[in-house]
């Protein structure tokens, strides 16, 4: 029974084929998901990757990891990237580049910002079936809050609220143009 | 596990350790290093909502499982990649809300497409009552509101030793919204520091750019004048969309399905 099981698992997948992206916007680039459901032996090692190419000015909107710890690591260009704890303190303001490797926890909120012509990183997470939550964007959380929430929560009005809700209408990356970083950690 | 921590030749009883105090209510911690919780490998938290009290959405680094143990309310989540199925009357009324729809447009909702107009649309809300448990994922944000008379009270067990933690052995909130000036008093070394939300950790042009908002908007987002604490009181309304009480149900359904 092994070598119908073991032996024959397939244990390799191609995250560089932009054919197979699953964000993907012609003009800002594209991100590839390798989770059990691409390749079943994860399940085992509960373990996940990532795979990221993105033009200049394009941002990955901040997002979290619900499940798993991230590990990313740069293979091409730089970027801006902020982090941000459970406790609301931005851990990370500056840039990542070529070679470098960066941990982002479980629960950590996670902006990227390309600031060269290619920006590509692989993400290592811990969890085989990895789930991210965004904070803005049409699949947000914060779309999915009723506005009674919005306005009541940040004190602000139901205009504003609904610009917060419904302005973002993309999911994962958007344009961003000028300089967002503000150097060291607060 | 630090080894001999089940080496327990006592228990107690044990009472919350810390107290947040907030506008429209308190959160109660139990100390998660007490021995016998520790061995336990959870923490213990009460929630304590005043009526129109809204505990602010929130999630945390592990599973946790919670019993309303007093009073009843509403409780919403938002679970990454589920629709806002919850949406208000006049999206149904096709004819009437197809004029609204391109009426709709002209009030700020662009790119809503199909010209559907709508009050507000969000993901699932259900009531809540003594007697019910509820499970929340790690990473999934959750709210309460307290729209009864009296308090609402939940416990929940956070199981800081599951898998799905895949941080420390401490219970950690993260908060969308709102302020909390006391902190996370219940975590060595956060004791002195207020503990705000996500937004506010990101700078107010980020958040303008992500949100397609001005940047004094973006401001507001970080809550960074708010004493509030993490359960506010809602004044006014509240005019989240919720589905009618179970008691509320038509009497004649209600004959139907006898009839059956």
């Amino acid at each position: 029974g092994l070598e119908e099981t073991i032996c024959s698992a397939r244990v390799t997948d191609n995250l560089d084929d932009p054919s197979n992206a699953d964000v993907y916007k012609p003009q800002l680039g594209y991100i590839s998901i390798l989770n059990s459901y691409d390749l079943p032996i994860l399940r085992f090692l509960r373990l996940s990757a990532l795979r990221g190419s993105i033009r200049q000015n394009a941002m990955v909107l901040p997002q979290w990891n619900a499940n798993a710890n991230a590990v990313l690591y740069v293979t091409d260009g730089e970027a801006e990237l902020q982090v941000v704890n459970d406790n609301g303190d931005r851990v990370f303001d500056g840039q990542v580049s070529q070679g470098q490797l960066i941990a982002i926890p479980q629960g950590f909120s996670v902006v990227k910002r390309a600031t060269s012509d290619h920006f590509r990183w692989v993400e290592f997470k811990t969890n085989a079936n990895a789930q991210i939550n965004t904070l803005a964007g049409r699949t947000s959380v914060l779309r999915g809050l009723p506005l009674e929430v919005i306005t009541n929560g940040f004190q602000i009005s139901l205009e504003e609220a609904r610009k917060v809700k419904f302005n973002t209408l993309e999911t994962t990356l958007t344009y961003s143009s000028g300089p967002v970083s503000h150097g060291r950690p607060r | 596990q630090f080894p001999n921590e089940c080496q327990l030749d006592q228990l107690n009883a044990l009472e919350p350790s810390h107290v947040l105090k907030a506008e429209a209510g308190r959160i109660e911690v139990w100390d998660h290093h007490a021995p016998q919780l520790r061995c336990s490998g959870v923490a213990f938290v009460r929630y304590i909502i005043e009526s129109k009290g809204l505990y602010l959405p929130s999630f945390f680094n592990t599973a946790k499982l919670s019993f309303v143990a007093k009073g009843n309310g509403l409780m919403g989540r938002v679970i990454p990649g589920c629709a806002e199925t919850f949406q208000d009357s006049s999206v149904f009324q096709q004819g009437q809300g197809q004029e609204q729809g391109q009426q709709g447009q002209g009030q700020g909702q662009q790119g809503q497409g199909q010209g559907q107009s709508f009050r507000d649309m969000h993901q699932k809300v259900e009531h809540i009552r003594s007697g019910d448990t509820i499970a929340s994922s790690p990473g999934v944000a959750q709210w309460f509101f307290n729209d009864g008379n009296e308090e609402l009270v939940i416990v929940s067990v956070l199981d800081l030793a599951s898998h799905q933690n895949q941080l420390d052995r401490n219970p950690r909130p993260f908060y969308l919204a709102g302020n909390n000036p006391q902190g996370q008093v219940w975590l060595q070394g956060r004791e002195q520091q207020p503990q705000k939300n996500l937004l506010n950790g990101f700078t107010p042009e980020i958040i303008s750019k992500a949100f397609k908002i001005d940047v004094s908007t973006a401001q507001q987002l970080q809550n960074n004048q708010d004493n509030r604490g993490n359960i506010v009181r809602v004044k006014g309304p509240f005019g989240v969309i919720r589905p009618p009480l179970r008691s509320q149900r038509p009497q004649q359904e209600e004959e139907e399905s006898v009839g059956n």
